[in-house]
């Protein structure tokens, strides 16, 4: 099953 | 003190509509440099970022740089009242504005102003490497929309897959599945051109590639930019004065 990864855990916070 | 004028509105209406279903509130970030917003959607699945330099502007003075907070429904309503052919002026003072003040003016005698009240939007900014990426695919954004507007008839997911016949986008629900293929083209009006280091291939939400596809009117092209393993890159470029991008994570296999 495919599950919806979040844009935060590919990107640091600046 | 902010206040720029961009000759043809509607860009910046464009832009607007393009991310108000994905953005509730967000900032617009000006600076001696440009008008930039970044935010995350409610999900925090996909991220957008908007670009507009500040040489899209016809006269453009940024004292010092200031966040000011739009809820973008309320900008959209505002934004209904623009001619097809009116400027924009952008007007708000420099400590922590109350409002922004945006003059409508077209060929007649005609001026509109409006104040949209502002707001302290609290938002996380990331950090969006600058890095290269496996495939590149340019394609006719109205060509890209209706792919996306066709494969949602059969399930949520689409698989992209960019190989050495070209990409392939791909969906497959409970009443069947269908494929599209798309191929390097030389031809003027479907021209699609495919930059591949090594074959990617990654699954999306539709639901959120269509949300990108409200962006289709700024651009006649589209730019796709997939890595393994890292948000797909959907970029509507603004001529050469900006961009509007949307960064959405991959489904991954549990």
């Amino acid at each position: 099953e495919t599950v919806q990864t979040y844009i935060r855990q590919y990107y640091p916070l600046n | 003190m902010f206040e720029a004028q961009l000759v043809e509105g509607k860009t910046f209406k464009a832009i607007i509509e393009a991310i108000k279903d994905l953005v509730v509130d967000c900032n617009l970030d000006c600076s001696e440099e440009e008008v930039a917003i970044q935010s995350m959607d409610s999900a925090h699945v996909s991220l957008v970022a908007v670009r507009l330099s500040a040489s899209a502007f016809s006269n453009y003075r940024c004292d010092r740089p200031n966040s000011l907070g739009i809820n973008t429904a309320n900008m959209s309503k505002i934004l209904k009242m623009l001619g097809k052919d009116d400027s924009i002026t952008f007007k708000a003072e420099d400590e922590s504005p109350d409002s922004l003040t945006m003059l409508f003016e077209g060929g007649k005698s005609t001026i509109a102003d409006f104040e949209l009240k502002l707001m302290d939007i609290e938002t996380e900014q990331l950090g969006i490497p600058d890095t290269p990426y496996q495939c590149t695919i340019q394609m006719r954004a109205d060509e890209f929309q209706r792919i996306v507007r066709d494969l949602q008839v059969l399930g949520d997911t689409c698989t992209i897959s960019c190989g050495k016949e070209g990409v392939r986008f791909s969906v497959t629900g409970a009443i069947g599945n269908g494929n599209i293929l798309v191929r390097s083209s030389d031809e003027d009006k479907d021209k699609v051109t495919i930059n591949m280091e090594e074959p990617v291939e990654l699954n999306f939400a539709l639901r959120y590639l269509n949300f990108f596809t409200k962006a289709t009117p700024l651009a006649e092209n589209v730019v796709i930019s997939m890595s393994p393993d890292v948000p797909v890159v959907v970029e509507y470029p603004i001529e050469e004065f900006g961009h509007v991008k949307f960064y959405l994570a991959p489904k991954i296999e549990e």
